[in-house]
């Protein structure tokens, strides 16, 4: 369901340039679970942005269920990001001068949903943070902020999830009860990409993809191990 | 250097209490290397701000090289702060409008420095970012900003370094450079205290801390084992 060909993304400062992305091809099927691992500012957020049609390559193709996702509007690609595809940021992205269950609840809101407030705190105890609800960003700590960046992506039931580094600010055990959350819903056949500097978070994936400068350097199924 | 002495955090929300804090005490002699862990929402982050001199407990005393940190004035803290202490925060907190040297070369104005901008990039050279020294914090990797905020905290030579989840962003390979650093500045007799939810990470401090429900459960030497 996704396809990259080739991406390129350059950043261009003055006079200098920044190659992020230099030429990156791969797809994923409908279902699959994968973890992208990589050294820092070798280019998975950018990679994931571009994914997660948050950003747009310098050139190359993005197939995402089979429409060439370069034609599209912003319009259109801001509705594609609403309905299929739930985005768990690395620095979180949460409104500063909203509850934390009026965060979760904001992408369910441009949907019309009818039980938006029933639903964001349904996505609220998935992430055990019930009793936060009424905290603002800034009366959380580091993990119950990553725990409602990740509630936010999964209230609108996405058929894909991305997810980068959403075990950055956990504990070891809250951070597998994540994992357990993101192996539920595959296996209700959403299709997960995560992006991880942690060996034992990437060896809940079935496939690791391995970036550097830029550039997917490894792709391996660990099950052909 | 650092005694605390049953100290307490209480918010109060409307008609609810947070207990952050729920009676913590503990003292670290200079030179010493601890590492911090537990659970998301267990105190860590709530402790390291007092500690650093960026948070005021409920009750409680802390005692900084001798002298009861309570009966300071905010800008006695702030004194204290740039001059001795270093921080690293769990969410950075970088100036997004500066670039990443004028960032860490900030500490340094306070204090009128002559060679700022020199020491501002020595340190940009030690976290292995002087290729990025002109870059805003939005034009740069999660692990990045991370390490800008490393730098920052060192370009004082402060000699007590509070680090939350400095990792937390960092592939393996850079962490482990991180903590290499860390180890430079404990041998040259720097106190330090790590907070931090990876094992990797933990075993590198020779005494460990744990925390639960904001209360302190064990604190153990690991060179005792
Ligand atoms: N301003 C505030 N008002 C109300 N509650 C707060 C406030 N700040 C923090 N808390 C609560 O205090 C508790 C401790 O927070 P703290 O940030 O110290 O946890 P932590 O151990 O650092 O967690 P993490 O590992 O997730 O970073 C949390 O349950 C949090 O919700
Ligand atoms: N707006 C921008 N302008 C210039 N350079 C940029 C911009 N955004 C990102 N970069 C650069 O592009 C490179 C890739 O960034 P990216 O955020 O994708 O890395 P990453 O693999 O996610 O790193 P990390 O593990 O540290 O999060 C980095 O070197 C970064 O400095
Ligand atoms: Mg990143
Ligand atoms: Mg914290």
């Amino acid at each position: 369901c996704i396809e990259l060909h080739e991406l390129v993304k350059i950043y261009r400062m003055g006079d200098q340039e920044v190659h992020a992305l230099d030429g990156v091809s791969f797809s994923a099927i409908k279902g699959e679970m994968t973890a992208i691992i990589g050294a820092s500012g070798s280019g998975k957020s950018t990679l994931m942005n571009i994914i997660g049609c948050l950003d747009r390559p310098t050139s190359g193709r993005y197939m995402l269920d089979g429409e060439d996702v370069s034609v599209f509007s912003d319009n259109q690609l801001a509705r594609i990001r609403n309905k299929r595809i739930g985005f768990v940021f690395q620095n979180f992205n949460l409104l500063p001068r909203n509850t934390a269950l009026e965060n979760v609840e904001m992408p369910l809101l441009y949907s019309a949903s009818h039980n938006a407030r029933h639903r964001a705190m349904e996505a609220m105890e998935r992430v055990n943070l019930r009793d936060r609800a009424h905290h603002e960003p800034n009366q959380l700590s580091g993990g119950q902020r990553q725990r409602v960046a990740i509630a936010r992506a999964l209230v609108t039931n996405p058929t894909i999830v991305l997810a980068d580094e959403p075990t950055g600010n956990l504990d070891s055990r809250t951070g597998n009860e994540i994992m357990q959350l993101f192996h539920d819903l595959n296996e209700q056949g959403v299709t997960l990409i995560i992006v991880t500097h942690e060996p034992d978070i990437a060896a809940h994936c079935r496939r690791i993809i391995i970036m550097r400068d830029g550039q997917i350097i490894d792709d391996k199924d660990t099950s052909d191990a």
